[in-house]
This record gives structure tokens, sequence and C-alpha cells, in this order.
């Protein structure tokens, strides 16, 4: 019988966001909704950990202090764009 | 919940806003009817009332737009975020902006309303099934003339509703030329054209001659959108797809998936991606702008997002058919405005304060007679206005005039009238009164001296169990148990208290049954339950319906019509109706005679 084909995936022009890892998904993410102010993140793990943490409990998930996938899939949920923190 | 820093709040009770433009995802009177409903989800727990007014000067200006809008927060295109609010205050406080990139609708997929055929305007359901196939859009088979259509039900093959898809070939909207179609090719600045055009426009609306030569005759209106096909984000929003088009030396007559990772829906614009690499996203169930507007209008109230993941004012998108207020919701804008001063509202002797939901339905005048293979006649529409060469003065982004406003008003809208309705879902005596029901709403209709009508009410406000669409109802005058009936289900409500849910089988009555299309209580307890050809004697006090096999209808009521769509007792007489007209059976003297024949608007409603 017929064999599955391997799927093909392609970048589509005028998408850029497929093109971001977790973690600069998770930083923009974190950046646009007041977790983390820019002169704060001192782009070291205690502060993504902490950033994370505050974002877990206030879209109350989990509360790891990790990227992980319950969090990454809060950050790709269609959402509002008031800021969660800050106003 | 929270509130923003201050406890900013509006410090009047009577809100203003202002829709400034709108998207092209939704009809204009679904968008008004939407933010309406979403500002009442508000006035409902609050002294707060909302009226909608023309100008910058309004309390909250509601505004579509993408990427960079003016405020600088710019959107992302399709998904992610979808809209956002400033807090009260003056100035671009308050106001509400929501991403045009998202495909905006009602929840459950895009919104076609339809023109002629036979379903009286209802919008397309998608998907349908027509001649074994499924269409998720619009589509010209089984047509010569190659005028768009949809079924309005999901399966055409057996219901037969259909209306016309929005289409330039039908007709125009505003311009100055009474929505006529579009003539093509037609004649602009010299040069022919045989499809809609942005040309000479820079506001990107698409329009067409009506006439061969727009140079001669400057006859001209907007073509309307086709929202079943346009596509969202990617690098051509607002355009179609077009089928087939070539997508790695593959042809594709569909929208597809392939060549993503996450399972979404595109289209290429033009007929070879691999060579022009132009695309979008085919339409999804896109996002509810009633839900959404809802919590963006908490935030121009003075709230602020909160950790209850089930309350309306939580960050992430959830679609619900269920009142979107939570009780932590309710707490957050009490605590900024109070609650609700009046006692709890009471059912409108004339017209709700609600708009309807739906698009205006008007229904059909009998069996179709229009069917997919014949033309239909235009109608005129639209304003007339200015030409496309200038800048518009009044521009099709213009809002309407005339809108709801908080204070109940007499009702202009003809969906209304119950004297509109032609075919309705149900009808039924309940206390001596007669209720009519259509998608959703009901209407009470007492006859004798003085005909008075009341409603429409909506069904859920009166039993929230029940579903939108109802197949019979009655009520069984000893136990004044009220039996409603939809598909395969069956609700009893006894006062405010309901049973069920449950399934036909409940009542003994065997799968194949599909629905009951009607119920004629006969007093001591029994009643007679309809579903197409046959009935069964149904035992109200045990809920089951007799273990002997249904009788055939027409041999206890000899010449009534076969294929009914409703049977209701009323004044101790048993009506059989088929599409608008009904035939009254006197089951008294035991010979069951129809003893008369009429219309249901014109004969029982005594409609003018």
């Amino acid at each position: 019988g017929p064999r599955r084909h391997q799927p093909t995936y392609v970048v589509f022009p005028g998408e850029l966001r497929t093109s971001l890892t977790d973690t600069q998904l998770a930083e923009e993410y974190l950046y646009r909704y007041g977790y983390i102010k820019v002169a704060e993140f001192r782009n070291d793990n205690q502060s993504l950990s902490q950033a994370l943490r505050t974002l877990q409990k206030r879209l109350s998930l989990p509360e790891t202090g990790e990227l992980d996938s319950t969090t990454l899939e809060a950050m790709r949920a269609p959402r509002c764009g008031v800021p969660d923190v800050g106003g | 919940f929270q509130t923003f820093e201050g406890d900013l709040r509006w410090h009047h009770r009577n809100i203003t806003y202002w829709i400034q433009n709108y998207s092209e995802d939704l009809p204009r009177d679904v968008i008004d009817d939407a933010f309406a409903r979403a500002f009442a989800v508000w006035s409902a727990v609050t002294p707060l009332t909302f009226t909608r007014v023309n100008g910058l000067e309004a309390d909250i200006v509601i505004q579509f737009g993408v990427q960079e809008h003016g405020d600088g927060y710019p959107f992302d295109g399709k998904d992610g975020l979808l809209a956002h609010a400033f807090p009260p205050g003056r100035g671009i406080q308050g106001d509400a902006h929501f991403d045009d990139d998202e495909l905006w609708t009602l929840g459950k997929g895009v919104v076609v309303p339809t023109r002629f055929g036979n379903a009286g305007g209802a919008s397309c359901h998608f998907p349908f099934s027509f001649d074994g196939r499924s269409y998720s859009a619009c589509t010209t088979d089984g047509r010569s003339d190659d005028l768009l259509w949809c079924s309005t039900t999901a399966d055409f093959d057996s219901d037969r509703l259909f209306g016309f898809c929005p289409s330039e070939r039908l007709y125009t909207e505003h311009g100055n030329a009474d929505g006529e179609p579009c003539v093509f090719p037609f004649t602009f600045e010299g040069r022919s054209y045989s499809a809609c055009t942005t040309d000479g426009r820079s506001d990107g609306y698409r329009w067409c001659a009506t006439t061969a030569s727009y140079d001669q005759d400057k006859l001209y209106g907007f073509c309307p959108t086709r929202v079943d096909s346009t596509v969202n984000g990617g690098n051509s929003a607002g355009e179609q797809c077009v089928f087939p088009f070539v997508f790695l030396g593959k042809e594709y007559s569909s929208c597809t998936r392939e060549g993503r990772s996450d399972g979404r829906l595109w289209c290429a614009t033009t007929s070879d991606f691999d060579r022009d690499k132009k695309w979008g996203f085919c339409p999804d169930q896109g996002y509810s702008l009633f839900l959404v507007a809802a919590h963006e209008f908490g935030h121009a109230l003075g709230l602020d997002h909160t950790s209850v993941p089930e309350a309306l004012m939580y960050p992430m998108y959830r679609y619900t058919e269920e009142p979107p207020l939570h009780e932590d919701d309710v707490k957050g804008i009490q605590h900024l405005y109070g609650g609700r001063p009046n006692p709890e509202p009471q059912p409108p002797t004339t017209t709700p304060a609600t708009k309807p939901t739906a698009p205006p339905v008007v229904c059909t005048t009998g069996p179709p007679t229009v069917r997919p293979s014949e033309r239909p006649t235009a109608g005129p529409t639209g304003p007339p206005s200015v030409s496309p060469t200038g800048p518009p003065s009044v521009s099709p982004t213009g809002p309407p005039t005339a809108g709801p406003s908080a204070a109940p008003t007499a009702s202009l809208d003809p969906s209304e009238d119950v004297c509109n309705v032609y075919i309705f879902d149900a009808i039924a005596e309940i206390g001596n009164r007669l209720h009519l029901f259509k998608d959703g709403r009901y209407w009470q209709f007492s006859g004798g001296q003085r005909r008075r009508v009341q409603g429409p009410f909506l069904i859920r406000d009166t039993w929230p169990a029940l579903p939108h669409k109802l197949d019979s109802a009655f009520e069984e005058p000893l136990t004044k148990k009220i039996f409603f009936f939809s598909g395969r289900q069956v609700w009893v409500y006894t006062g405010a208290s309901v049973l069920g849910p449950r399934r036909l089988d409940k009542l003994g009555l065997a799968p194949e049954v599909a629905q009951v299309t009607g119920a004629l209580p006969l007093g001591g307890g029994k009643a007679l339950l309809f579903s197409r050809q046959n009935f069964w004697r149904f035992d109200v006090k045990t809920q089951k319906v007799d273990s002997r096999s249904p009788s055939p209808v027409d041999q206890m009521f000899p010449g009534v019509p076969l294929n009914m769509h409703d049977i209701f007792q009323y004044r101790d007489k048993a009506y059989f109706c088929q599409d608008r007209f009904y035939w009254r059976v006197n089951t008294r003297n035991e010979v069951n005679q129809v003893d008369e024949v009429g219309y249901v608007t014109f004969d029982i409603l005594q409609c003018p």
C-alpha cells in the first residue's frame, strides 16, 4: 500500500514567529506582558526563572520556574494584549 | 480580581461608545450586535448604561486595526495578541482596539449571510454536504450560472435550504448604483477590468463599475467581501484563495496543512505558490468578537487581568457559549461601580433590550421555489454615495447612523416581528397562551377579542437549559410539566426546575426516531408524541411511550399532510403544520375531521 510521505516543512514568507526559539519566545512574552523590564533583565537563568515563576503564579499555572510545556503552551495561546503586570 | 493602579474608573454612569470602523469579517449588524451584547454583560450587574454615539467625544472608541495602528502598541498579525484596551480616562483612555489580522466571528466559524434562495437570508452552515461532498466555503458547484451559493443547514441534500453568498455578480454595496451587480468587463481610465479592483482608491476597498464604462457613466459599487475564502495573516491578508494552486510542484484545489508543522490550514493567493510565494491562512473558527469585546470592555471600565482561569478577565481567550461573567468579574466590577440598583429585570412586555444575536432572518414563502440552478432576482441595497476617484465623503467604513441604545426602544428590526416568521421551529400552548419558538427566541400570543403579542424573548432567559433550536414542545395540563424536544433530546421543566437533557430512548423511543415533531396532550396524564408519519401514546406519569409499535398518523388523522414539521394543540383543537400552513383537526368528535386549513401567521396570529 501507499507509504505516508515524510512531511516537508517550509518557512512561509512573512512568518517570523515560527523561527523563534522557545527561550526567545519566552523572553519576548515576559517582556511584552510586563513580567520583566528590559532594564532588570540580566539574561541569566535566575532572573528568567524568577520571571517565569511570577507568570506561572499570575496565570494560575504550576509554579515550577521552568520553561515547561504547560508554560510554553500558555505563551502560545491567543490572548489579550494588556500587560499582566504594571498596567 | 484586579483593578488598575489608583482604582481608575469612570465617574459618570451613562458611558458612551463609538464604533469608529468595521472589520470586513462580519456583517455590520452582527458587529453592532456583538458590541451591544458585550456592553450588556456589564450593564446587567452595574448601574452603568452604554449609549452608542457617533464621534471622538465618546468615552470608549472602538477601532479595528493591524500591526502599528496609531497607539504605539502594535498588533502582531494573526493569533497571539487579539485585542487591547486602555483603562478609564480622557483621550485614548477607555478605548478598545481589535486586531484585524484575526478572523472575527461569533466563535464558530465565518458568518456568511445569504441572499435570495429559500432560506430567508440565514447564514451559511459550514461545512455542508452537497451531492455527497463536503464544502467549507461557498461554491458554484451544481449551478450553470456560476453564482456562489451555500447550504444554510449541514445537509443540503436532505434539507434543500440554500442561499446565495455575497458576490459582486449578485450585488454591490454602497457606492452610487443602488446595489446593482458588477458588469465585467468595464473600462476605467481607458483600461478594461474583468474583476473588482482597488485601482483609483487609497483605502484598499475593492470596487467595480455597474455598467460597461465607468469613464462614461460614473456608476460604481463596492464588492462584497467573501469571508469564506478570504485569507488572514500570511503575506496577503484580505486576498482570496486561488484554486487550484501549485505548491512544491503539486496542485491543490482546497486549503491544505501541507508544509506546516502547526496543522493550520492555508492556501495560496495566486495560482503558483512556488513562483509567487503569496499565501494566507484559511478561515478557521475565528475568535468570538462578543467574548473578546466583553473582556476588553472590562479593561475599559477599570478591571485588570485576573488569575481566575474561568473568569472573563483572565488574559487567555477561551470560547464558551455560557454567559461569560464569573463571580470574580462581578465582584471586581461592583467594587468599582456597585451593584445594579433596580430589582431583577422583568421580561420585556414589548421588545427586548438586547438585539437578536443572529443576522435578521426573513423566512421563506413556501417550498423552495428557487433551485440552485435558477437565477435569483437582484435586489437594491446601499445608500448612494461618492465616486471612487475622489476621497469618499461617506466611506464604506462610515458607521451607520442609527444603532442600539441602552434604553429599550420600539424595534425597527423586522426579524423581531412575529408576523415576519413564516416557519416556526415549534409552537405550543403553555399557560393558555400560544408560544411560538424560532431560532433561540419565542413570542407569546393571546388570541380572542384582543389580539396580544409579547416578545420576542430569549428562550435561554426563561428556560436556560434549552438549546437554540427546538423541534416541538407541549405542556401537560394536569401536572403543568412542559416537555421540550430538540433532535434526540428532551427536557422537562416543572416551574423553574429542569430534568434533562435526556435521550429520547429514555422515553422508550427507538434510536431511529430522529426527532419529535409534535405532541398532543390528551388530558389525564396522557399525550400523543409525533415523529414524521408516526405517533406514539405517551404516559406523562411514567414518561414512557407504550410498548406497542407506533401508529401511522393518517390512520387516526385522515386528511392531514404527512410531512409535518410541527403538531400542537391550541384551544382544544389539534394543529398539523406543514411549511407555513396548518390543518386543524377537531378531536372532540372522535372523527378527527379537518375543519380548517390556513396560514399560521394570518389565520392564527391574525397578522395584517
